[in-house]
């Protein structure tokens, strides 16, 4: 379903060009549960923004269910976003000005829901993640693991084939973060397709594979003990 | 040097009072070093930033350093911040439109340090977090766990008496993980008052005392196996 060849990504610096990925190779399968670790600083949310379309990459291909991502124009990259991407930011990038209820009704206007089925839905997934008494509250009225469940239940509210989460338990104690494993569990046994982007072992340890990422490079790509 | 004493905070909610810390007593002396640990939505940043001087509690006082904090005017409160309290936010708050160093060297602005001797110790702050090479990067050049460092270099760089860091390793891999906890014990042995959120173990194991917040109350306080 994933399949990154030759991914190389550079950005500029002043005068220079830095690489900050180099020849990736990648391949996920519908399906799959795989973990992203590696350093700060190695390339792990720029891998995980090609991944979701959010950026291009400055060499290499990148087909996903088959269609070349590089053909595909602004509006066709926004399309596929919004309907086969659910993404986790590291910063949660919610919307400042409406409280978590609209935050997590939003991407199911994409899916042409009407408005009641919107609240409906969004409130379940809120209520998923223990936010069921917090739905009024805005991002500035939110504690910062609570951000954070925000930023999952608005990722997860369409039930999206593809989910990516960078770093989505970066700021929740032991058992918030048990729980928000448990739900990932149980959307791959629900047979959607997994990348999680962690520091943590305790979350690596879920998944079936994991993809090391060193300076900008796959260093090593290996099965986990519950392959 | 800190004594909270009946300290409660309420926030408004549409017509509704929301009590988020309730009656805290907190008495932290000179060249201790404390973790605050709890569940999300626990109270914990809401504590830090009464510590902090960012914000006044709605109940309850607190003296620092013998001074009633709650007699102070905002002009007071703002020089205390700046020259007695290193802050290292959730959330970091850098200034977006500068760049690595101007935004580690901004605080020596309020200690009368001149241009040169800012820039030197900016520099070197920032390498001690292994950012020697991201001088010139703005906080969206760089990758999460780096702007945790930076804000964290910020927060270090006066060398500040009493040093509040709220969740300062959540983006970071255990190897960073590892060397900012050596710069913080490091400095702790140094004499400096160390107040740390945090939901990992292993950086609540570097501190020689727990305090354990549940629904807006402590629930413990208890020393480590390091007291
Ligand atoms: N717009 C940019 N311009 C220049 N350099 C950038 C830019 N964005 C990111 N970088 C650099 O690219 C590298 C990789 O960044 P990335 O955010 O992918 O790292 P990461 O693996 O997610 O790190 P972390 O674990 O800290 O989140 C970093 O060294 C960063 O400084
Ligand atoms: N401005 C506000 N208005 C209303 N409620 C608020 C406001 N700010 C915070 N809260 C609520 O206060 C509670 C405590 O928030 P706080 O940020 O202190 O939690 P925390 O312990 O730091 O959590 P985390 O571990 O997730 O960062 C939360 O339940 C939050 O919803
Ligand atoms: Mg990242
Ligand atoms: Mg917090």
């Amino acid at each position: 379903v994933l399949d990154l060849a030759g991914i190389s990504k550079d950005y500029r610096m002043g005068e220079s060009l830095m690489r900050v990925l180099n020849s990736v190779d990648l391949r996920v399968e519908r399906g799959e549960y795989l973990a992203i670790i590696g350093p700060s600083g190695s390339g792990k949310s720029t891998l995980m923004n090609l991944v979701g379309c959010l950026d291009r990459p400055t060499e290499g291909s990148y087909h996903l269910n088959g269609k070349d991502v590089g053909e595909l124009g602004d509006d066709a990259l926004a399309d596929i976003r919004n309907r086969e991407i659910g993404f986790i930011f590291q910063s949660f990038n919610l919307l400042a000005r409406q409280d978590a209820l609209h935050n997590v009704a939003q991407p199911l206007v994409y899916r042409g829901l009407r408005h009641g089925k919107r609240q409906k839905r969004a409130i379940e997934t809120l209520t998923s993640v223990g936010l069921a008494d917090r739905l009024h509250h805005r991002p500035n009225q939110l504690s910062g693991g609570q951000r954070q469940r925000v930023a999952i239940a608005r990722a997860l509210v369409g039930e999206p084939a593809l989910i990516l989460a960078d770093e989505p338990t970066g700021n929740l104690d032991s058992k918030s973060s048990e729980e928000i494993m448990r739900l990932f569990d149980d959307l791959n046994a629900r047979g959607h397709t997994m990348v999680i982007v962690t520091h943590e072992n305790e979350v690596a340890e879920h998944t079936r594979r994991i993809v090391r990422l060193r300076d900008g490079r796959i260093e090593s790509d290996t099965p986990t003990a519950r392959a």
